[in-house]
């Protein structure tokens, strides 16, 4: 579950950021 | 702010969408990964809009100038505030974690869950409001929407095939034995999570801790270092490859060929490396920085298998 969450974390934070 | 909470909303709901497209339904996963979900988002406006800027300026204004902290914050700001953020986020998503696992009832989940959604809403609402002052082009949204959702289908169907081939995988005798141990399921999302983690976060990290070496800052290099270097956006790709392609090394045990990347890079800025020290030095620094980051994340990975 955590790996999921931190996934989610780092695609959103990391990658859909302009 | 309200365009950059929009690309974190979207970026929480496609990773979900995926993650949830790839996992069967054991053990309740949708109603937990209903709350883990919103707690993301309302944790993210949260902390944009209420938590950073007070605390950039606690830090700013509370430590004294005397003290060797304050001169260690100075020279390194952006560094600590992105440490200090991600530490915060990851204090966060554990606490998400542990919240969904105490509690048995499905009730409280949904309850959680509604909570953390409506408080979400209701500050992106008042935020769009403050900051457009007229009402959201839904045209826009409908555009994001539908491209998100077609990328969507499209990596959730490449990663379910992945998911088929290592099942295949596991029957079929491997070098590595970490492969038949594990269930396919958490292989992909160990291996997903590395490979994510090695690619943009640590060329952002890299980037912010060796921006003070770099020679092309200072303005007497500026010409010579703009025509010596190649196409706008090589560096990334090449760091990105260079990672995956030490990680493969450590993974299947040939650390000589970690010795042949790292000169294949060498030779290719041979001739500013021998003639300018600057350089030479920002360079070293920076393969240094990519080994380190690399290894600590075949650490993570040989801990997640």
């Amino acid at each position: 579950m955590i790996i999921e969450t931190l996934i989610a974390h780092v695609v959103s934070y990391f990658y859909f950021q302009p | 702010a309200v365009s950059q909470s929009l690309h974190f909303v979207w970026g929480v709901l496609f990773t979900s969408v995926i993650l949830y497209g790839l996992n069967d339904d054991s053990d309740g996963f949708t109603l937990k990964w209903l709350v883990i979900v919103s707690g993301l988002l309302f944790g993210y406006i949260l902390f944009e809009n209420k938590i950073k800027h007070p605390l950039n300026f606690f830090f700013t204004s509370n430590l004294s100038s005397e003290h060797s902290l304050h001169m260690f914050y100075v020279k390194n700001r952006s560094i600590v505030q992105f440490v200090i953020q991600q530490m915060l986020y990851l204090l966060w998503i554990f606490i998400l974690n542990e919240l969904v696992t105490v509690s048995d009832d499905p009730w409280i989940l949904v309850g959680i869950g509604l909570l953390f959604l409506l408080i979400f809403m209701v500050s992106l609402y008042a935020l769009t409001r403050k900051e457009s002052r007229s009402h959201y082009p839904w045209n826009r949204l409908l555009k994001h929407a539908s491209t998100y959702i077609v990328l969507s289908a499209v990596t959730l169907i490449l990663l379910q095939i992945l998911l088929q081939g290592l099942e295949l995988l596991q029957l079929a005798t491997f070098p590595v034995g970490a492969f038949v141990t594990q269930s396919p399921y958490r292989m992909l999302i160990a291996l997903n999570f590395v490979l994510l983690l090695l690619m943009k976060p640590t060329n952002q990290v890299i980037r912010a801790v060796s921006s003070k070496y770099d020679p092309k800052k200072d303005t007497a290099l500026t010409s010579q270092a703009e025509q010596d270097s190649g196409f706008k956006g090589a560096g990334a790709m090449i760091g990105n490859l260079e990672r995956l392609l030490i990680l493969l090394s450590f993974f299947f045990g040939s650390l000589l060929s970690v010795v042949a990347i790292l000169s294949i890079k060498a030779f290719a800025r041979y001739k500013l490396i021998a003639e300018d020290p600057y350089f030479s030095e920002y360079f070293v620094i920076g393969t240094m920085l990519s080994v380190l980051i690399t290894f600590a994340c075949y650490a993570l990975l040989v801990l997640l298998l």
